[in-house]
């Protein structure tokens, strides 16, 4: 038997030329969501806990498409969707099209636990999450302004990003790599653009 | 997207993914997150999450697939996560995070850099964005 292990992720598809200081910003909540897990296992929490616990954190900073700082619709609203699920007895909880729960993660691992299901969406999630007792917010707690303004590049070009994260629009010093070559595709940066 | 995989002192699997989905999505589209599976999965080999085009890894049950080929093919797990990031997605873009039962961590990825982090309890971590 090993001991324990952790990993995070914020998502994959990273613009090649995101500044600099976007990087540091990443690194330092993935090393701060790091730490937080570290101690937990430390203090022999159980694995499906420390998981919770995370990825809570994950949600709560705007940085990463979770959450607060969810990626949006094509209606400038906000949809989450999360999942959970512990491997000794493979129970695992799921909830989808939720839109006003804090912490999606932690209503999956309701419905995991206090539910007969496995999966709950769109208005059944949210009865739930209401009889639950979880914490909500308005719909437009989730939404930052960095991602109206990618809302606006991704539909001028006509475009479903994923977990890009291009720099605002004013580009700085860092992005000297885009200012000098602007290659554009329907007037967006073309490493906005999944590589073909 | 953002995820957590875990295995603890006791060997006990586990993870979590949670995500917003995709930028200018049409309302009531679901991704891979909440699929178990194919975002998300966890048994008593190994805990994993996956992210990036949600449909390519729906369509490759991603996350289950790494358990697959370490319970059938007896494949490590860095091994298992190598190949189904290679052999899996066909044309599609994703990256995953993995932990096993004896303590190891892993994690592979297709796309243009993964936001990532991985620590195991010899002292060893690590965070980074790029290849």
């Amino acid at each position: 038997m090993g001991g324990w292990a952790i990993a995070v992720h914020g998502g994959a598809g990273v613009d090649p030329n995101l500044p600099l200081h976007r990087q540091e910003e990443a690194k330092k909540l993935l090393t701060r969501c790091l730490n937080l897990g570290i101690s937990a296992l430390n203090s022999n929490l159980p694995a499906i806990d420390v998981v919770e616990l995370v990825v809570r954190e994950l949600e709560t900073d705007p940085l990463f498409n979770s959450g607060r700082g969810s990626a949006l619709t094509e209606k400038g609203t906000v949809e989450m969707e999360a999942s959970i699920m512990e491997g000794t007895k493979r129970k695992y909880g799921a909830v989808s099209g939720v839109t006003t729960v804090k912490n999606p993660v932690s209503l999956a691992r309701l419905v995991m636990e206090k539910s007969p299901h496995s999966y709950l969406a769109f208005a059944g999630a949210e009865d739930f999450a209401r009889q639950q007792g979880v914490e909500l917010a308005e719909n437009d707690y989730f939404i930052t302004q960095d991602n109206v303004e990618m809302l606006n590049l991704a539909k001028e070009a006509n475009a479903i990003l994923f977990d890009y994260r291009i720099p605002t629009t004013a580009l700085d010093s860092s992005c000297a790599a885009e200012v000098d070559n602007p290659m554009l595709m329907n007037g967006l940066p073309i490493s906005v653009y999944a590589p073909e | 997207t953002v995820g957590c995989v875990v295995v603890d002192k006791e060997g006990r699997c586990a993870a979590a993914t949670s995500t917003g989905g995709l930028m200018n999505k049409r309302s009531g589209r679901i991704g891979d997150s909440p699929i178990i599976g194919a975002g998300t999965y966890a048994c008593n080999l190994c805990g994993v999450s996956c992210t990036g085009e949600g449909e390519a890894i729906l369509r490759a049950t991603l996350a289950r697939e790494v358990a697959a080929v370490m319970e059938y093919k007896g494949l490590r797990l860095q091994e298992a996560v190598d190949f189904v990031i290679k052999d899996r997605l066909d044309e599609g873009k994703a990256g995953l995070i993995a932990v096993s039962t004896n303590g190891e961590v892993a994690y592979g990825f297709n796309a243009s850099g993964m936001f990532r982090g991985c620590a195991t309890e010899d002292g060893f971590m690590e965070v980074g964005i790029w290849e």
